[in-house]
């Protein structure tokens, strides 16, 4: 069972620190934070780590894949290229190996989810963010996130929720939504409505250990004014995010990856 | 007395909130969040707004600078252009003000402060940062601060800060510091190096009065996890950097700029 799925978002937006939260899997070693004589990057680079994990009794070959320095240049143009490119890449190694005369174990490296990261200004969508967004959209499963939404407050958060919706809606984005079976029970039907409601899911990071008010070891955020903790639905979405890719929605991931996404790709690229 | 500050930094780094906190005073009038169909902005414009406020018995003329869309774009090169333009404008006005027959009365109109927006990435400056901050330095006393700094736990800020510092040495950026003066008393220069020792300044805005544990109404961010206090320099520097822009170190902007950055503009000017 492969997941594969690839992180979008400007540099310290907590990528890497959701990623371990999420799977506890670090995305790289003990970060070395740039030193100032250091060159800044110049290009994106796509980076991966590959884990085997177990969730629910279920093992999980699961890849994520980086882009770092997105969105981190004085320009930005064309800061989705390369992105693209790897999207397409695997695209195309799944098309050939398809192709082979022996087909009997394919490798499924194509990109089932695309996590992007929005700044939470407080404000909605950012230029970058839709000029990316509309052309990841029929190549991914996109799956928006609020990063580190601890920087708004319950009311801040719902009216920059709904902006965000409404950017997308008006941009026709899509983004990726809970399909819907005639043969879902009433239960499975709820579940799914609950799950996505929270969209874009409002996500906080941390992989530390801190002591909450009542004294539980919680993974979370210390401040002078407070403990924020992650697992803690009320104080932000990643339980919600975390069933959707690992438990709810991993099927529907890699099948709507497979019979949409890929489908569309191959038929493009025959045509031309 | 006038008092002529620019703000400068991406959007939704809180700045219009900051000003309002510093000075009880709206940067536009009732934000409209953008509406899904509108434009995106494709210059940076320059907005000013003027107001008389009085500061321990001192009448101050405050004008304050703002530059919405710096930074916002997709392609930020250049973004420092209309900023720069504006600051030599505002020197060619007192230029030829200072040649005119009559100058009893000169408006001094000129930018004594520009205070930079630093995102709260938790790793150091970016390349925007730099970029500008290069262009900025000798024209305006710089007075960096960490924008929205409740995102950082005490930890991350102490660690970012001088990550930051170290970056600003190394790029050798100017920023406002505090001068030497041998006839200075002890206390002041104590006072002098405990603002600046807190630079960058890690700001927290709110012009709302919310609730905090012990029932106070202060002006503050409400969360689940907690109630932050503006006011409270457990929590940010917001009080060290209204110390130094209204009561300590006034004069000084106004004099650095007036005998160093636009001596130093007039000279360039005259000789060219
Ligand atoms: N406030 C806040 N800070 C976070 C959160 N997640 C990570 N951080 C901090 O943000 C900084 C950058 O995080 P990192 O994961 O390296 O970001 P990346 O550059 O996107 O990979 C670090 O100081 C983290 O501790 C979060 O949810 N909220
Ligand atoms: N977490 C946090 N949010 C803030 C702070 N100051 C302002 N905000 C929120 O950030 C959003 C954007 O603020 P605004 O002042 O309009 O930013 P501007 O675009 O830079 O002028 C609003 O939702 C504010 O309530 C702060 O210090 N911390």
């Amino acid at each position: 069972f492969s997941l594969n799925i690839m992180v979008v978002g400007e540099s310290g937006l907590g990528k890497s620190t959701l990623i371990e939260t999420l799977f506890n899997m670090s995305l790289y070693g003990p970060k070395t934070p740039r030193q100032p004589g250091h060159e800044l990057a110049k290009t994106i680079e796509i980076e991966s780590v590959t884990a085997d994990i177990e969730e629910n009794g279920v093992r999980l070959h699961l890849t994520v894949v980086d882009t770092p320095g997105f969105g981190d240049f004085v320009n930005n143009t064309d800061s989705w290229k390369t992105i693209i490119d790897n999207i397409d890449a695997r695209f195309d190694a799944y098309l050939d190996a398809e192709n082979k005369p022996n087909r009997v174990v394919i490798n499924d490296d194509r990109i089932h989810a695309c996590i992007y990261f929005i700044q939470p200004t407080g404000h909605s969508l950012s230029a970058l963010d839709i000029t990316v967004l509309k052309q990841l959209h029929r190549k991914v499963n996109i799956i928006p996130v609020i990063a580190k939404s601890d920087m708004l407050t319950d009311e801040e958060l719902l009216a920059f929720k709904s902006r965000i919706l409404a950017d997308i809606a008006h941009q026709g984005i899509e983004i990726f939504q809970p399909p819907k079976y005639d043969n879902d029970d009433e239960e499975t039907q709820l579940e799914n409505e609950e799950i996505f409601a929270k969209s874009p899911f409002a996500v906080v990071g941390s992989s530390n250990l801190v002591q909450a008010k009542d004294g539980r070891m919680i993974r979370g955020r210390s401040y002078p004014w407070g403990v924020i903790e992650v697992d803690n639905e009320e104080h932000c979405d990643f339980v919600k995010l975390r069933q959707l890719l690992i438990r709810t929605h991993l099927e529907e991931l890699r099948e709507r990856t497979a019979n949409q996404l890929y489908e569309q790709y191959r038929t493009n690229k025959l045509l031309e």
